[in-house]
């Protein structure tokens, strides 16, 4: 199964992610 | 000639279909490998060979798979079912609020177990968090109205999230600007997949309002990261549950894709939603507006909508 976020940011937003890596709940995606 | 006649038994049309279909994906899936091995770009499904793979009873065997694991075990069979799957998926049971294995009475409630809460603390410092356990499948700006599944594998932004309220002002706008609020935001996206032996339950990744869920009945595809490499709009033709509303910055949307294998979505704050159901029609959607209802089990409503804290469990994947 998969999940899939969709949202709105401030262009200036960032990802703190690798393509492939593992993820767990409550992880950081990203910050602005 | 007669004799050999009455000998031969009468070519029954499903089991037929069953083994040429599977014959030839399983050729096209041996020759995609020797592509990928000799790194040639992995090829995208021809429309035919999509409509090959959907015309699979997927839906029927989830059904059937989600049955077969709710049959209780007896406490005897439990330990060594559940131990093969925890081998099988690398699943790590301290993690688990119940670790027991004789507590589970069958494989579905194996599936649905929980996290001992400690054990998934929320990250501090970003706004956005994970809402599941699995793996980056891909991530990035959204460009025009199209999607990436994985890496040059793209869906229609309008395919998947459906015809939205707001109509455009200008008709040149794309469906993408429709859902900008302001001129200085971007369109983000994360793709996580949930391989089978992780955590199944997905959690709220920040603190917004859920307005509409929108409900799309579809096929129950693989969603494996190599289905997602050659079936172009996977995302789109699978059944998936759209959570849409707002957060600080604007839209805001979770979406949870079915599988072969999970073919059911649990989303605990609506009750009436029922997926994977044995009869749809194709193309349709069944919304429920959280702005309009009055009352959502467990949850209050802020003005026009649910309310999530970040990091709140929300639903959960379900066998079959």
């Amino acid at each position: 199964s998969t999940i899939v976020l969709l949202f709105e940011a401030p262009k200036d937003f960032s990802f703190s992610l690798q393509p492939g890596q593992r993820i767990r709940v409550g992880e950081g995606l990203g910050s602005l | 000639l007669n004799t050999g006649r009455g000998l031969l038994p009468r070519p029954r049309p499903l089991p037929l279909l069953l083994l040429t279909g599977g014959g030839y994906l399983g050729y096209q899936h041996y020759r995609r490998r020797g592509q990928q091995e000799d790194d040639a770009p992995s090829s995208v499904a021809t429309p035919t060979q999509v409509a090959l793979y959907r015309s699979f009873p997927t839906r029927l065997l989830s059904r059937a798979w989600g049955r077969l694991n709710g049959v209780e075990l007896p406490t005897w069979l439990r330990k060594p079912v559940y131990s093969l799957y925890i081998w099988t998926f690398g699943v790590n049971m301290q993690e688990a609020a119940v670790e027991d294995l004789h507590h589970y009475r069958n494989l579905g409630e194996f599936f649905r177990r929980r996290l001992k809460p400690a054990v998934r603390p929320l990250c501090a410092s970003s706004c956005l968090v994970s809402p599941a356990d699995g793996r980056i499948l891909h991530f990035g700006r959204v460009k025009n109205s199209e999607v990436e599944q994985v890496k040059g594998v793209t869906y229609s932004l309008e395919n998947f999230l459906g015809p939205q309220k707001k109509q455009a002002h200008d008709p040149s706008s794309s469906f993408r600007d429709l859902l900008l609020s302001s001129p200085d935001s971007d369109l983000f996206h994360v793709v996580v997949y949930l391989a089978p032996g992780d955590y199944h339950c997905f959690h709220s990744p920040t603190d917004w309002r859920v307005e509409l869920r929108r409900h799309f009945p579809g096929s129950l595809m693989s969603v494996n990261p190599g289905v997602a490499r050659w079936v172009k709009e996977l995302f789109c033709l699978n059944e998936r549950v759209a959570l849409t509303g707002q957060w600080q910055h604007g839209f805001f949307s979770l979406t949870a894709v079915g599988a072969t294998n999970v073919g059911s979505i649990r989303v605990y704050f609506d009750q009436e939603l029922q997926t994977n159901t044995p009869r749809y029609s194709k193309g349709s959607f069944h919304d429920r507006n959280y702005a309009s209802v009055h009352q959502v089990a467990l949850h209050t409503l802020a003005e026009g909508g649910v309310t999530l804290q970040r990091g709140e469990v929300l639903g959960e994947f379900n066998l079959g």
